[in-house]
C-alpha cells in the first residue's frame, strides 16, 4: 500500500493570470511529482495540489518568490488517510456486531 | 431493510452486496443489470428503477468515474436507497417513475476504486495497460468521443489526465456508450464528481455555448438553489469551459452531442479542508443536498419531454 507520509496539500490562490501561468508551468515539472486536485484555470478558483515531501521546499520557495499566496489544506496526508481507514474499520466492526 | 451503514465508506464488495440488497428488498421497482466488465473483469452493475413499460424515456446517473472521489460512490448508494424508498411516498418521484426509468451506475470505475482501497488511495484513472506504455491507466473523463485528444487532456500516459490511445479505448467508457446507444431513449445524463461545488453543462472541449444554453443554465441554477436550501452549500453553475477550463473528451460533452439535452456534471461539496477526502461524517449531508439538485433536474426532465 502506497503511503503519503509528509505529503502536504496546498490551497493556492492566484491573484492574476500571470500567476495562473506560473502555476501551469509548475504542472509541467514532472520530477516534482505534483498531483493537482484542482488544476490552475482562473484566479476565481483555488488551485489545490498534493506535494510529496521531497518537493515541498522547492514548491514553497517557488510560490513565495513569486508572491503567490497559499495555505496548507492538509498538513500530513497520511494522517487523514489513517483516520479514514480507522473510521471504516470501526464501522465494519459495528456492522458485524 | 439492510443494515448497510450509509454514513461510512465501503469496500467494492460491500457496495456490490448493497446493490443486491436493494434489488432484492425493492424488487418491485429495482433490478440490477450488468452492462459490461471493467479492464480487470469486474462487473459494471447498473441499478434500474422502473415501474414497467418498455423503452420508456430514461435518466442516466453515474458516480465514481474518478475512483478516488469516494464521496461520489457513497452518495450514489444513498441516492439509490432514496429513490427506492421515495417511490410511493414522494409524489414527485412517484410521478417520475410512473413515466420514466432511472439507471444508476454507482461505481463507474471499479478497478480504480478497488485499487484506492488496496494499493494507492490517490488513484484516479482506470487500470488499463496500454501497449508499450510504461504507465498504467487512462483518465476516463478524457476518453469520451467528444473533442477527443483536444485541449485539457494529456497525451502523456503517465499523466493523471491522459486521454488514452483512442476515444472509448477504456472498456468502462465504451460499456456506458454502448448501453446508452442500445437503449436509445436516454433523455438525461447526470454524472457525479468531486470536488469544488460546481454544476456544469456542456461544453468543455470547446468554449462555445450549447444550443440549449438558456434552458440548461436556468435548470442548473434551479438545481443549485435546491442544493443551497438544505445546508447552504453554494454551487456555481456554468459550462465546463467557462467555469473551470477547456477539457476535452468529457462524458457530458459526448452525451450532449449524442442528443441527450439534459447533460450535467456535479462537482460535490468542498469544505475547504479535505478536498475529495471528505470524512465519512460528510457522506449523508453531501448525499442529501446532491439529491435535491438531481431531483430538481429530473423533475424538469419529466415535465419537458423532447
Amino acid at each position: 500500500l502506497e503511503t503519503f507520509v509528509g505529503h502536504q496539500v496546498l490551497r493556492i490562490r492566484a491573484s492574476n493570470k500571470e500567476q495562473i501561468q506560473k502555476l501551469q508551468f509548475l504542472e509541467t515539472l514532472e520530477h516534482l511529482q505534483l498531483d493537482f486536485w484542482l488544476n490552475p484555470s482562473s484566479p476565481a478558483l483555488p488551485v489545490d495540489v498534493r506535494i510529496p515531501f521531497h518537493s515541498l521546499q522547492a514548491v514553497k520557495v517557488f510560490l513565495e518568490s513569486n508572491s503567490i499566496e497559499y495555505s496548507i489544506l492538509i498538513e500530513d496526508l497520511q494522517v487523514v488517510l489513517d483516520e479514514e481507514k480507522q473510521a471504516m474499520a470501526l464501522s465494519q466492526q459495528r456492522e458485524r456486531s | 431493510s439492510s443494515t448497510f451503514n450509509y454514513g461510512t465508506y465501503h469496500s467494492l464488495t460491500s457496495i456490490y452486496e448493497e446493490l443486491d440488497n436493494l434489488a432484492h428488498e425493492c424488487s418491485g421497482i429495482v433490478s440490477k443489470l450488468t452492462i459490461g466488465e471493467s479492464y480487470e473483469k469486474r462487473p459494471l452493475y447498473v441499478l434500474k428503477f422502473s415501474t414497467g413499460g418498455t423503452n420508456r424515456p430514461a435518466i442516466w446517473i453515474d458516480a465514481g468515474i474518478h475512483s478516488r472521489e469516494w464521496i461520489t460512490q457513497a452518495s450514489a448508494i444513498w441516492i439509490a436507497r432514496k429513490i427506492a424508498s421515495d417511490y410511493g411516498s414522494d409524489p414527485s418521484i412517484t410521478s417520475l417513475l410512473d413515466k420514466m426509468d432511472i439507471f444508476l451506475l454507482a461505481v463507474a470505475n471499479p478497478d480504480g476504486y478497488e485499487f484506492t482501497h488496496t494499493e494507492n488511495r490517490m488513484w484516479r484513472k482506470t487500470r488499463s495497460r496500454n501497449q508499450g506504455c510504461l504507465c498504467i491507466g487512462v483518465d476516463p473523463n478524457r476518453n469520451w468521443d467528444a473533442g477527443f485528444g483536444g485541449p485539457g487532456a494529456s497525451s502523456n500516459p503517465c499523466s493523471d489526465t491522459y486521454h488514452g490511445p483512442s476515444a472509448n479505448s477504456e472498456v468502462e467508457v465504451k460499456s456506458i456508450v454502448d448501453f446508452i446507444e442500445n437503449h436509445g431513449n436516454i433523455v438525461a445524463f447526470l454524472t457525479l464528481h468531486s470536488y469544488s461545488q460546481l454544476l456544469m453543462y456542456p461544453y468543455g472541449y470547446k468554449c462555445t455555448k450549447p444550443a440549449d444554453y438558456a434552458e440548461l443554465d436556468s435548470v442548473g441554477k434551479a438545481a443549485a438553489s435546491s442544493i443551497h436550501s438544505l445546508y447552504g452549500t453554494t454551487f456555481e453553475v456554468g459550462s465546463i469551459c467557462t467555469t473551470i477550463y477547456q477539457a476535452s473528451g468529457g462524458s457530458i460533452d459526448w452525451s450532449y452531442d449524442y442528443g441527450i439535452k439534459y447533460s450535467f456534471a456535479f462537482e460535490l461539496r468542498d469544505t475547504g479542508t479535505y478536498g475529495f477526502l471528505l470524512p465519512a461524517s460528510q457522506i449523508i449531508p453531501t448525499a442529501e443536498e446532491t439529491w435535491l439538485g438531481l431531483k430538481t433536474i429530473m423533475e424538469h426532465v419529466r415535465d419537458n419531454p423532447y
